[in-house]
């Protein structure tokens, strides 16, 4: 792992007496090695390496007894400030119902992520209902309503009609059944597909929701700030959710991620069943990141 | 960037940012300029353009250069297995491949054997009546072994050519759903002689390293003989395959380009790696 990496690099720099500038561009080649393994885009990578080497620097590591323990706690300090705080909460509206809207890239984990954050939001004491806007993808209103049954919570559809119609009736639905929280599952789309991305510029502005997040695949390479800073300019997104999180993915998506959009991320994936959705700890993604 | 006429480290780290955004991952990027830097060393390259071109050659050398067509011959039953990670488009291949075969004549058979996802089964039924194929399912909840016992018995005893199976989606990681597909392949060993006669591992386009080891997992209980690299119809270019085709003898067979019936092309080397300085 990176720490021991470190280790190994300064015993061998150990020898030479004081560092200097060049013994720490030698750590933080090892630097930039994990974090582009563990799939922190390029550009984010070189950004975050002319930090921590300015703070390497700017620190008393060229005197330390330690430095490949200092550069790590370094390293780890910068990820853990860069990827953000704790921070699930979801926004509420004064006015029901809240309408929370679930978007991202085909396959990402949308339609199971809206039953656990149904099951999540119940468990809080609120009333969810499900709203089928994927009218594309064969059997997704039925995944939807099977999703639902094993919750015992509602789903509403109105089979392949216009998403954004299908989301407002769906909002009419909850405020006449006493539901105070909608979500919106909708179909996966890539952030090039003018005329889906424009569906969902629509769905947004019919159902106004007060919450919109992005999926992520958490095994996503580099191609996530793309996908992020798109979806982000496009229709606004206040929070992601990284999927998949129970696979042995290092998950250097997420950082790039936040690096780019600035948003936070509010909850992690981590399973097949619905009841394994969990809040979002910086200092746990950091290590997972640094391997 | 084309046209560029001088080799300098500038050109070389431009490269290194295109082949590591593609996915090529560290190693094998550094191992591909690694192999023009000693090109250039023994004056076989003497502009930045035959750099390029020198390295795209390299890359679809490392892919194996020409098109590879699936495993499937006349005269007996086909056994195709698709396999792979979450959500990654398996399902999608299925009818696509399904939908293929159909067109050239083949008799197609498909088995449901992800019996465990909501409406998982609803999913490849739509697709094989899209494509007019018949399909074998259990309930769900199923043993998806027992799914493909059963469907390689109708296959023998209808004269089918192609039996294309969709497992579900499962992570590499968890011990236990590889044990399953283990399990499902050596039930499709012993039934039929040098089957399957493909193991389609599907990979998604926008995966990053990870796939090297999903390659490596799945290989190890299925005997992976090739990839489908899916969604290459986004911004994602799927350079995963590069580092997986330099560590493993895999060949890509094929691409999925949509999530229409007809999105379905046969893996070139070469235009893939073109499109990688797109
Ligand atoms: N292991 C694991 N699998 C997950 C997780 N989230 C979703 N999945 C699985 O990923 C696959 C895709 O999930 P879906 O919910 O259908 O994804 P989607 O984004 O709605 O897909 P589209 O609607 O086609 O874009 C399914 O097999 C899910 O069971 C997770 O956190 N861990
Ligand atoms: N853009 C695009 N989308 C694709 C492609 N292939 C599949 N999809 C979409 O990806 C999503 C997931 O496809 P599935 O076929 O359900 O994937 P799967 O691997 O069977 O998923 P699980 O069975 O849940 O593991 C669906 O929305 C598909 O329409 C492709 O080549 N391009
Ligand atoms: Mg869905
Ligand atoms: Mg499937």
């Amino acid at each position: 792992n990176l720490s021991e990496k470190l280790q190994n690099t300064f015993k061998k720099l150990r020898g030479k007496g004081r560092l200097t500038e060049n013994d720490i561009n030698e750590a933080m080649r090892e630097v930039r090695l994990a974090l582009l393994e563990a799939d922190v885009n390029f550009r984010v990578t070189r950004d975050f390496i002319n930090k921590v080497k300015e703070k390497a620097l700017g620190s008393d590591i060229l005197e330390s007894l330690t430095p490949g323990q200092q550069v790590v706690k370094i390293v780890y300090d910068e990820l853990v400030e860069m990827i953000g705080g704790t921070q699930s909460k979801l926004t509420v509206s004064s006015k029901i119902p809240t309408v929370i809207m679930l978007v991202g890239l085909q396959g990402a984990g949308k339609t199971t992520a809206t039953g656990k954050l149904a099951n999540y939001l119940r468990k809080s004491g609120k009333k969810p209902l499900l709203v089928a806007c994927d009218v594309y993808r064969p059997a997704a209103i039925e995944q939807l309503h099977v999703v639902g049954r094993q919750l015992n919570i509602p789903v509403f559809d109105m089979g392949q009609g216009d998403p954004a119609e299908i989301a407002l009736k769906g909002i009419d639905q909850a405020l006449s059944q006493g539901r105070d929280t909608v979500l919106l599952d909708t179909a996966g789309r890539l952030h090039i597909d003018d005329e889906m991305m424009s569906e969902l510029i629509e769905i947004k502005e019919e159902a106004k929701p007060h919450e919109i997040l992005l999926l992520v695949d958490a095994m996503t390479g580099q191609d996530a700030v793309n996908v992020a800073d798109s979806f982000n300019s496009q229709i606004g997104i206040d929070g992601i959710i990284l999927t998949k999180m129970d696979g042995d993915t290092r998950g250097g998506a997420a950082l790039s991620i936040k690096a780019v959009t600035g948003k936070p991320i509010k909850f992690i994936s981590a399973g097949e069943k619905l009841d394994t959705l969990e809040p979002f700890y910086p200092d746990r993604l950091a290590q997972r990141i640094l391997g | 960037f084309l046209g560029v006429p001088k080799i300098d480290e500038d050109l070389f780290d431009d490269l290194e940012e295109i082949l590591i955004t593609a996915d090529l991952g560290v190693q094998t990027s550094d191992d591909l300029l690694e192999t023009l830097r000693q090109k250039v060393r023994e004056d076989k390259l003497h502009t930045g353009d035959q750099v390029i071109e020198a390295l795209k050659e390299e890359m679809a050398k490392l892919l194996g250069d020409e098109i590879v067509p699936l495993n499937i011959e006349e005269g007996r039953l086909n056994i195709i297995l698709v396999v792979g990670v979450n959500g990654v488009g398996k399902t999608t291949l299925v009818g696509k491949l399904a939908n293929r075969y159909q067109a050239e004549g083949y008799k197609v058979l498909v088995a449901a054997a992800d019996t465990f996802r909501a409406a998982a089964i609803e999913q490849l039924e739509i697709w094989c009546e899209r494509a007019g194929v018949d399909m074998i399912k259990h309930q769900a909840g199923a043993d998806p072994a027992a799914v493909v016992f059963d469907t390689i018995q109708a296959g023998k005893a209808r004269g089918t050519d192609v039996i294309l199976i969709d497992t579900a989606g499962r992570l590499h990681n968890k011990g236990h759903l590889m044990d399953e597909m283990n399990k499902i392949y050596r039930v499709i060993k012993r039934e039929v002689e040098d089957a399957p006669h493909e193991t389609l591992l599907v990979l998604d386009a926008t995966t990053g390293q990870n796939a090297v080891l999903q390659a490596k997992a799945f290989d190890e209980v299925s005997n992976v003989t090739a990839l489908a690299l899916t969604k290459l119809d986004g911004t994602a270019k799927g350079g995963i395959v590069i580092a997986i085709s330099q560590q493993m003898d895999i060949p890509v067979k094929l691409v999925g380009l949509g999530e229409g019936i007809d999105d379905l092309r046969d893996f070139d080397p070469s235009v893939f790696v073109a499109a990688l300085f797109d």
